[in-house]
C-alpha cells in the first residue's frame, strides 16, 4: 500500500482549517523555507501510525502537538489535533476489505487518543496489528528523520554491525 | 543466529554495491567483518572508492563523500525490509549538486514499484520530482501548494 | 568569577539579538539563565522569535531554524574573542536560501574589518563573495582555480 | 592580521605542484564538490598554525597528512608535506618587524615536523608565541569545522553554558 493522501487539522503548525496532500505513487519533492512546516508534514505520519513518543514528533508533551493558535492569524489554540492517511490498498496486503483504507487519529489537549479506520473508532493495538500485516509502522525503515544521515556518517563498526543485527 | 546473520550481511553488502555505484556514477563500496570467524565479536568497516580515487575506509573520506555513503547504506537496508512507500527528510542536505542529482535518479528508476516522498531544499532533487508539493507558514500557520505534476510516465 | 562570567554573558547576549534579527530580518533572540542566582548551578537557555511566529525555546523550532541561532550564536561569540581572519566550513548546509543571503549580507556587512574565507555548496553564498575559489579534484589530487573577483568596495 | 595567501604541497589531497590560494580582506567563497578539497584547505591552516591532534585534521597519524599518490595520474607518495601561510602583519599584532609574516610548516613521514618563520627556521613553542600575540592559534574560536553548526543544535543549556565559560 502507499499513501494516497495525508489530511492535517491542528496538528503542530496546521491550523484549524483542513490541509490535504494528495499524494501519487512515484517520486514526491516536499520543499519550502525552514520552518514553514515540511518536518511536521512527516510528524504527522508517525503520529497517525500510532507512535507513542511525542519526543520522536519533537513535542514535549501530547499538548504541545496541538496548534497552539496564531495572534497574527486571529487564530485561538486548538482544542485537539487530527491527522488522516489515506492508503491505497489495492493489493490487499492490509487485511480491510476496502481498496482505500483511511486510518486516522485525533489527540486532545488531556493526552486522549481516539483512532479511527474507514471513519469507524478502533483501538490502537487492533490499528497497529493491521499495518503491521502490511509492514506499515511508526517505527519501521521506511521513514528516515531529519538529521539520521548526519548521524551515520560519524558511526564506527561496532554501530554498524548492530545497525542490520537490528534487522534481523 | 549467525546463519540469518551473514545471510542478511551478504545480500545488505551486495545492495551497497549497487547503490553506492548509481549515486557515484561508478563508484565501488563494500562491507567488511572486522572479525569474519567470529562477526559479533567484531563490527563492521565500510570500504569506498569514488570514481577515479584510490579505495579508502570511510571514516577517511570528506563530509559529502560519507554523506554519500551513508545514502547507499540506508538504500541496502532498504531492500532488505521493503516497504511500498519512504518518507525521507533533507537526507541531501550535505551532498554537492552532482550527487544529490544522481540520487535524484535512483528515486526515478524505483518510482514505478515504490512511492517516496522526499522532503528537499535542493533544487537538483525538486527539479526531477514527478510531483512537487511547496509548504509555506503565514503568521505561524502552514499550508501546502502543489506545484508541479509531470507524467509519471516520463 | 561570577562577576566576570555575567559580563561575558551579557555581552554575548547583546551580540546574539544584533545578529539574530540580522540574519532573519527581524526576528529577536536572547539567552535565559536557569538559575539567575546562582548562574553555576544551572544552564543557559535559548529563547527564539522568529517574524511573525511566537517565541519558544530554541530545542522547539525546526532543523533549519536551530541552525540559524547556532550560527547567530557563533558569531555572538566571534564579538567576545574578536580576531582578524575567520575561516567557516558549511555553517550554511541546513539553512533555506533566504537564510544563507542574510548571512552572506552579515559577512558582507563586516568584511571591510574582518576577513572571511567561507566554504560552502550554496549558490546564494557564493554568489554575494567578493572572492571566489574553485576546487577541483582529478584523478585524486586537488587543485584551486579563482573564479570570481568583484570590487571589495561593492 | 589576515591571511595574505595560502600555499599548499603534498599536504593531504594536494600533490606535488605547488597549490596557492591568493586571498584578500573581506569575503572569499570557497566552493566545490563533495572530496574535492575544500575541508583539506581549512586542515591545512590548522596544521600551519602547530596543531598537533592529527585527528582535529582527520589523519590518523602525521604520515597520513601526507599526500598518498595517485596511480591515475602517475604520482608517486611526497616524502613530505609544506603549508605556508602568508599573513599581513601591517597593523604589527605580531611581534615581527616585517609587514608580511610567512609562517610554515612540513611534517615528514617519521611525523617530524619543521616551522619556519619568514623562511628561518624556529621552533614550534616559539612561533605559537608569536601568533598568540595576534590572537591566533589552531585552537582559537575563529575557525569553525564541518559539522559544528549541525551539533550546535542539539546542545542542551548546561552544554550552552560551558561553551561561555571555557570562554573566559
Ligand atoms: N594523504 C592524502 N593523500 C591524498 N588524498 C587524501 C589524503 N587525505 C585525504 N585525502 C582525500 O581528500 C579528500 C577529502 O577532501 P575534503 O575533505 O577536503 O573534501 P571537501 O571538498 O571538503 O568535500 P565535502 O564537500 O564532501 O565536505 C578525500 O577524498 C580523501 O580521500
Ligand atoms: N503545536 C504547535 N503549534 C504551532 N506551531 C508549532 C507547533 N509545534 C511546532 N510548531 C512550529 O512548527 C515549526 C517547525 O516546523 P518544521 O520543523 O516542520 O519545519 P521545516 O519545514 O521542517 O523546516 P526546516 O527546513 O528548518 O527543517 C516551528 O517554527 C515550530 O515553532
Ligand atoms: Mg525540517
Ligand atoms: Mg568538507
Amino acid at each position: 500500500p502507499y499513501i494516497k493522501k495525508i489530511e492535517l487539522k491542528g496538528f503542530k503548525s496546521f491550523g484549524p482549517q483542513t490541509v490535504k496532500v494528495v499524494l501519487d505513487k512515484g517520486f514526491t519533492a516536499i520543499t519550502g523555507p525552514n520552518g514553514s512546516g515540511k518536518t511536521n508534514i512527516m510528524d504527522a505520519c508517525l503520529f497517525a501510525l500510532g507512535e507513542l513518543s511525542t519526543r520522536r514528533m519533537r513535542a514535549e508533551n501530547a499538548a504541545k502537538l496541538i496548534f497552539h493558535g496564531s495572534e497574527k492569524a486571529g487564530l485561538e489554540k486548538a482544542k485537539m489535533a487530527k491527522v488522516v492517511i489515506q492508503f491505497d490498498n489495492s493489493d490487499g496486503a492490509m487485511p480491510v476489505d476496502t481498496t482505500t483504507v483511511t486510518v486516522s487519529r485525533e489527540v486532545y489537549r488531556n493526552g486522549q487518543s481516539v483512532y479511527r479506520l474507514n471513519g469507524r473508532r478502533i483501538s490502537r493495538v487492533h490499528i497497529l496489528e493491521i499495518l503491521s500485516m502490511a509492514a506499515i509502522s511508526s517505527t519501521s525503515q521506511n521513514i528516515i528523520p531529519q538529521g539520521t544521515i548526519t548521524r551515520l556518517t560519524d558511526i564506527n563498526p561496532m554501530e554498524r554491525r548492530k545497525i542490520i543485527e537490528d534487522l534481523i | 543466529k549467525r546463519r540469518v546473520f551473514m545471510d542478511a550481511f551478504d545480500k545488505i553488502n551486495q545492495q551497497l554495491k549497487n547503490y553506492f555505484s548509481k549515486l557515484t556514477g561508478g563508484g565501488f563500496a563494500f562491507l567488511q567483518l572486522e572479525n569474519p570467524d567470529e562477526p559479533f565479536q567484531g563490527g563492521i568497516d565500510m570500504i569506498v572508492q569514488f570514481p577515479n580515487k584510490p579505495s579508502i575506509v570511510v571514516s577517511g573520506a570528506s563530509g559529502g563523500e560519507r554523506s554519500v555513503a551513508a545514502v547507499a547504506f540506508i538504500f541496502a537496508l532498504k531492500d532488505f525490509t521493503p516497504s511500498s512507500f519512504y518518507i525521507l527528510d533533507e537526507v541531501d542536505a550535505h551532498l554537492d549538486a552532482f550527487h544529490v542529482s544522481k540520487l535524484a535518479d535512483v528515486l526515478l528508476e524505483e518510482a514505478g514499484k515504490i512511492q517516496f516522498i522526499v522532503i528537499t531544499l535542493k533544487p537538483e532533487m525538486v527539479n526531477k520530482a514527478q510531483k512537487v508539493y511547496g509548504v509555506y507558514e503565514r503568521n505561524g500557520v502552514s499550508s501546502v501548494i502543489s506545484a508541479k505534476f509531470l507524467e509519471a510516465t516520463s
